[in-house]
């Protein structure tokens, strides 16, 4: 067996997105539970469906095209399957196949799934053609049951089953439906529409942060929830404020009285550090492309820091609404986005700023909706030219094109941005083609 | 030439698509026949086949199972 990751936690839920038209949906879901079976009979690990909002795996087919899956199939044959690794949970299967249950014909589900939960749970592919992580489908088998290699890659992982937890179990008989323990931290819903932080960070990834969790936002969706230390080694969760700095590559996360420094995903030397220029506990963060400097807020004022300069705050903090116009105090999160416009979020709203850092009309409008991809309450009349959702990788020259409109005079421009509003400099009206 | 003409790009993909080649990063698409040789033998191996290096009628055979999207592990080269 081959050990490519592990979850941190044994009781994990699971959520079947949709089922093969080629078997009634009774027996596909029976053939997807009875997978999960052959894993939890062996080891400490409890699987519990969810019908609706997150889970930990998440079971779906698709064909040759999807939205949501980098991977196409290969219509019938060839490749069956794939899954991520722990701790990200996606398990596909190809629709095209003839999913089968209880014959030695097409592809049986119930074998196929077993294998893919194999590699989410952590496993890679086995050396023994019999065994069900076994690269090549050996196909169907009546009184199919794990290989001893199988079993021991597993319990590798998550241990061997205890008897009393097999007594427990056979007490609950609730062969999908144990109960789960509360997270220690709780998970949250990024259809709440709260934030503690937003960050457009390297590569134009756009990332939410919220309690001990962080996810990415993209066109097609959000990426999966992970603990924001186990991306960020060392920095704690329930942050104030995060911004990165494409002038200087750093990432700057701040909580109470420290901020920490990392290059992507590697914290620089003598980090965290006491915050003593500015006041602690802040607000938000964001980075100004068009002066390439750092701005902090919080309550009703701001910083404006130049991140290669000696620090001189002596005039700071200023009035947010000073350079600001319209846009909330104490706000949760606040970024500048690809789309060259500026961002601000408190509660479930956010407002979005012109080049000249006034709110656009229209605003505020609800996060969940139109940055978490979340179902409405009410249809909400598509924002006009408003956020096209964030595009799916890196810049999306189309949003940019029809966004932006941005001449390279208009970005040339060096605001100093310390004038306040009225001053010349600032009062750039867009020309036609800028 | 271990491939003969017809069965080199398919099984390249394949010893590509499932981790027994390693793209070199920098260096040109096509490989060594040495590591094509390699490769077919650690496929081989791994699939109780004949080690010959060869694409004979059984490794094409092989290449053509249903199989798990996800990479083979076989190669230690390739695996680091």
């Amino acid at each position: 067996y081959l050990l490519l990751g592990r979850w941190r936690k044994k009781h994990l839920t699971f959520r079947i997105l949709n089922l093969p038209s080629t078997l009634p949906p009774h027996t596909a879901r029976a053939a997807l539970l009875q997978a999960f079976r052959y894993w939890s009979n062996v080891a400490p690990l409890t699987f519990r469906e969810v019908q609706a909002g997150w889970a930990d795996i998440r079971l779906s087919f698709h064909g040759r095209q999807s939205p949501y899956c980098s991977k196409p199939f290969d219509g019938p044959g060839r490749v069956l399957a794939h899954a991520d690794i722990p701790e990200l949970g996606s398990v596909h299967f190809d629709e095209d196949e003839l999913w089968t249950e209880g014959t030695s014909g097409g592809v049986n589900l119930r074998i196929i799934a077993a294998h893919e939960l194999g590699h989410a749970l952590g496993l890679g592919h086995s050396r023994y053609t019999q065994a069900l992580m076994a690269p090549v489908y050996a196909g169907y088998r009546a009184h199919f049951k794990l290989h001893p290699d199988d079993v021991a890659g597993i319990q590798a992982l998550y241990g061997k089953k205890s008897p009393e937890i097999e007594d427990e179990e056979e007490e609950m008989e609730l062969p999908s439906v144990p109960h789960v323990p509360t997270e220690p931290s709780p998970m949250p819903d990024p259809c709440s529409g709260e934030l503690d932080a937003m960050m457009l960070g390297p590569r134009g990834k756009t990332y939410a942060f919220k309690g001990n969790y962080v996810w990415t936002v993209t066109h097609s969706g959000l990426g999966p929830l992970f603990q924001v230390s186990a991306l960020w080694e060392g920095l704690p969760g329930n942050l104030d404020a995060a911004v990165y700095s494409p002038r200087t590559q750093w990432i700057h996360f701040f909580k109470g009285d420290k901020v920490w420094r990392y290059i992507n995903f590697k914290m620089s030397p003598g980090f965290p550090k006491k915050l003593n220029r500015v006041e602690p506990n802040l607000d938000a963060a964001l980075y100004w492309p068009f002066n390439q400097k750092v701005f902090l807020f919080k309550g009703s004022g701001y910083w404006q820091w130049d991140e290669l300069a000696p620090v001189n705050f002596s005039h700071y903090p200023k009035p947010i609404k000073g350079l600001f116009t319209g846009v909330p105090t104490q706000p949760s999160a606040a970024m500048s986005w690809r789309d060259g416009h500026v961002y601000f979020f408190k509660d479930k709203q956010y407002w979005r700023l012109n080049r000249q850092l006034r709110v656009e009309k229209g605003y505020p409008r609800d996060t969940a909706q139109n940055w978490m991809h979340c179902h409405p309450q009410t249809t909400d009349p598509a924002p006009s030219g408003g956020d096209a959702p964030p595009s799916a990788t890196g810049t999306d020259h189309s949003a940019i094109g029809t966004t932006l409109d941005t001449t390279s005079t208009a970005i040339d421009t060096t605001l100093n941005i310390d004038h306040l509003p009225g001053d010349p400099i600032l009062d750039i009206t867009p020309s036609a083609t800028g | 030439w271990a491939l003969g003409p017809a069965g080199k790009e398919t099984a390249v993909d394949y010893l590509l698509q499932y981790g027994y080649l390693q793209k070199p990063l920098e260096g040109p698409d096509d490989f060594r026949a040495e590591d094509i040789m390699e490769a077919l033998r650690t496929f081989q191996e791994a699939s109780e086949l004949p080690v010959s290096g060869q694409l004979d009628d059984a490794t094409r055979a092989r290449m053509r199972q249903p199989r798990c999207g996800l990479e083979d592990p076989f190669n230690q080269k390739t695996l680091k």
